[in-house]
């Protein structure tokens, strides 16, 4: 006979945490960096805030020849969280202020909280948070451990400071099992492939071998946050629709509800939809919902699915790398004898705008061996490092005729490729692979192309130029 | 200013549902009769009733060139859902009775709701489920939708019925939104690989374009069940530990609760663990719980972690395919001129035991062109036929030295690879694809250089059988 039991949230992930990356000592300490980082990225630049982020991780205790204690403090500039949410935030796992639909590195509302249980599950220590919001009078001390099954945190100890330098930001310090020496290449890559991308970015890491790696500024410019924006017609079901239309004003008109509630539906076309639904622009949400029709809704749903005449989702609501920004950030990287960058023009799949960039590089201190190619992926900001082959990108660069195209092969060749969206389509909870949609899969092919055509002139340029001397 | 907002688990996996497998219309159709009878077949094999399942699949429908909206019915000879779990199990997301340490196809309780789920948003129509369990007197229906904010069902009608034929099983039937066309290959070889290793259950699948896919059985003797087993000293972490301290007789001594507890620990393993621990056995769970030693409960759990003189996991409690039944079923199905079996000796990981089973196979009706490797993936008796590419078997085909051994070039040779443990390290809750555990991959590398060794055999032997023809 079968034993029947419902588990929390809190519960599921921390049974199949390996979902989330936190598979071994080395990766889990890889991702607990990783994912308190982003949520530190995030807070600053959502913000307008240049990111200034001191990553302090030390050597506790052994436990084995590999495995040690360590304890992780990281400390950002940003945003901070607002008191009344900091337990939420980070005690409770799917508690987020990223359930919305804006370009973020965060998008599950899981990872800050996977790496704190985490730390708990391997040490039994309690969780010190401390953070202050922006012109906030107080900073709020939390000592907390989490309630695993009842999905909250458990304090342990509450401080209210008066805050005198009127910081903002928010400091995470707590301990955690990990290996460091199996991972600090990834690491230190990780937030080396972070400044590539972000040049107005401070990052200070301190190491458990007490190793300072430092990545300085060089500009104070930061690209435009992404905005929040509204569903577009194509990225909705009929859950969304029934909720949406409950949540509106039961007097707002159909007309109204098109043109206020979704993304780029003006008057125009929310008319010529109408007619092509054959549904009265005038009746009310209040009609609609009690109409005898029980199909209505349905009708309504299926026509903004298919209809073909709204205009395609916008880009401007994302915030992409920049050609300039990543041109830069490579040259100060990798000091690359040859770099070209493309952006694609935005797309859009199942209604979520989208912008692939991607550039090519060679020299200099590009790594890899004569003839190799390398990948480095981005997606929403965030390097990917792992499960390369079961990428997108990495699955389209094989696929690739390299026949057709040339390039110098006394070196590597850098391929970097950023996806930005108000949703990358992750294929794991642990965000280290992206999902070959065929909308993303074209952009990424196209832009990969373009990058080869420009390598291929320049091989042969340097390739004329060494037979000029020849002679 | 950022806005907070606490997302169900029902939620959650909405919002994300392409974790799940439910990208687009025709892979969303797919998981969903995927999961439905990967449920089906447990409810069979883990009470030992030889499975018999019918699957109906009808478009109602057409909603644009290739998407349309079915009907899926799907009913078995199972143990039945006992009336006060129904709407829970299929209704809510995260519950479920596969929570426990035994091999099942079922893992993370989502599936069966997450394709009611993806009906329901996909059409707005109602769930039908009728279930009666072993022996029971009554058979109950229940007409329902799954309350998305709340993650429970909303009843919509509830009838008790008589059992005159003392039937038992259940009966999912709902519509879904898909694509058929695209996706009937898929289904249909699904079908047809779960035929290969479960030649004793009984498929039929009555399609939308009323063809009759028929698996008869040809035995009714089925492999013994699989084991609930208590978690290995090397499974578990800190929570782990304090929760079955706290779930324990608080008069139990230390040397009672690791030979009850755990597996495989008799007196004498346990008292050498004691010894090595430097605890003593005689201490109750009451006195280790109240210690004012705060660390007493982190060394016990570090000594368990390093112990080295633990039994290894027993795989008696797994339920492989097991050889002969193996050889048989790909017999049956691809009728190939050659076949042979591995079945690895069982390891383990993480304190899950583990057992690998292999085959390769050439000739016959195997699917491929000339020299083509063709890899059959199966986990825990579940076909795999997506995201090959991300998975570890895949990886470890690829990396092979082929040159070391020989084959037949004149058609494919297909390569079939099965895992069963008491988990199975998916990487996605899509359940698609494995990850890639060092002890894992060493079994199935094993087992496919030993596979190779006696298909090197064997086309040498043709080979000088052609040679001696020809002279
Ligand atoms: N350093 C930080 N500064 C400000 N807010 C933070 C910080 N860290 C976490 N938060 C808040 O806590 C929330 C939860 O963080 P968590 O990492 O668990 O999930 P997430 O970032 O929303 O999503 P994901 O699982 O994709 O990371 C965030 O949405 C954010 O509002
Ligand atoms: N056909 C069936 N017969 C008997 N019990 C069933 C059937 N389908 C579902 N159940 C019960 O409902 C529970 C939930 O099913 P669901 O598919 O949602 O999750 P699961 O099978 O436990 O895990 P997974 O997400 O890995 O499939 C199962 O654990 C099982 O107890
Ligand atoms: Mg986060
Ligand atoms: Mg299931």
């Amino acid at each position: 006979v079968e034993s029947y039991k419902e588990l929390s949230p809190s519960e599921f992930f921390y049974r199949n945490r390996e979902l989330a990356g936190f598979t071994n000592p080395s990766r889990s300490l890889y991702t607990a960096v990783r994912e308190l980082f982003e949520n530190a990225m995030d807070a600053c630049e959502l913000h307008g805030i240049p990111p200034d982020i001191l990553i302090i991780l030390r050597e506790i205790q052994k436990i084995s020849n590999e495995v040690s204690i360590y304890r992780l403090y990281i400390r950002d500039n940003g945003s901070g969280i607002p008191e009344e949410h900091i337990l939420g935030a980070l005690g409770k796992m799917l508690y987020s202020s990223k359930y919305i639909l804006r370009q973020s590195r965060g998008t599950f509302g899981l990872g800050g909280t996977m790496a704190l249980l985490y730390g708990q599950i391997t040490t039994n220590q309690p969780i010190k948070v401390v953070s202050a919001t922006l012109r906030s009078r107080k900073v709020h001390q939390y000592t907390f451990s989490i309630d695993i099954r009842n999905n909250r945190a458990d304090v342990k100890d509450f401080k209210r400071f008066r805050n005198k330098e009127r910081w903002h930001g928010t400091i995470i310090d707590f301990m955690l099992e990990g290996n460091y020496s199996r991972v600090r290449t990834k690491i230190v890559e990780y937030l080396k492939y972070t400044a590539t991308i972000a040049p107005y970015a401070e990052i200070t890491f301190i190491d458990p071998e007490g190793r300072f790696f430092y990545f300085k500024r060089t500009t104070t410019k930061l690209p435009k946050p992404p905005k929040e924006t509204k569903p577009h017609p194509h990225g909705i079901d009929i859950e969304i629709l029934k909720k949406m239309l409950y949540e509106s004003d039961e007097d707002m008109t159909l007309l109204e509800f098109l043109t206020n509630k979704f993304h780029r539906v003006g008057n125009r076309i929310a008319k010529k939809f109408l007619a092509y639904a054959r549904i009265p622009g005038e009746m009310t949400i209040k009609e609609l919902l009690r109409t005898s029709d029980r199909k209505l809704i349905e009708r309504l749903y299926r026509a903004l699915q298919n209809y073909d005449g709204f205009l395609a989702p916008s880009a401007n609501i994302l915030s992409p790398i920049g050609k300039e920004a990543f041109k830069e950030g490579i040259i100060k990287e990798f000091e690359p004898k040859y770099v070209d960058v493309v952006v694609r023009p935005s797309s859009s799949y199942k209604g979520h705008p989208f912008i692939v960039e991607a550039a090519v590089a060679y020299g200099g201190k590009i790594p890899g061996g004569p003839g190799e190619i390398v990948l480095f992926r981005y997606a929403n900001k965030i390097p990917l490092l792992y499960d390369e082959g079961s990428d997108v990108s990495k699955k389209i660069l094989s696929n690739l005729s390299w026949s057709s195209y040339r390039r110098p092969m006394d070196g590597p060749t850098a391929f970097f490729i950023h996806i930005c969206s108000t949703k990358v389509p992750f294929k794991s909870v642990g965000k280290e692979f992206i999902a070959d949609i065929p909308e993303v899969e074209k952009e990424i092919e196209l832009a990969v192309r373009e990058l080869l055509r420009g390598l291929t002139r320049y091989t042969r340029q340097v390739q004329k130029k060494k037979e000029a001397v020849k002679r």
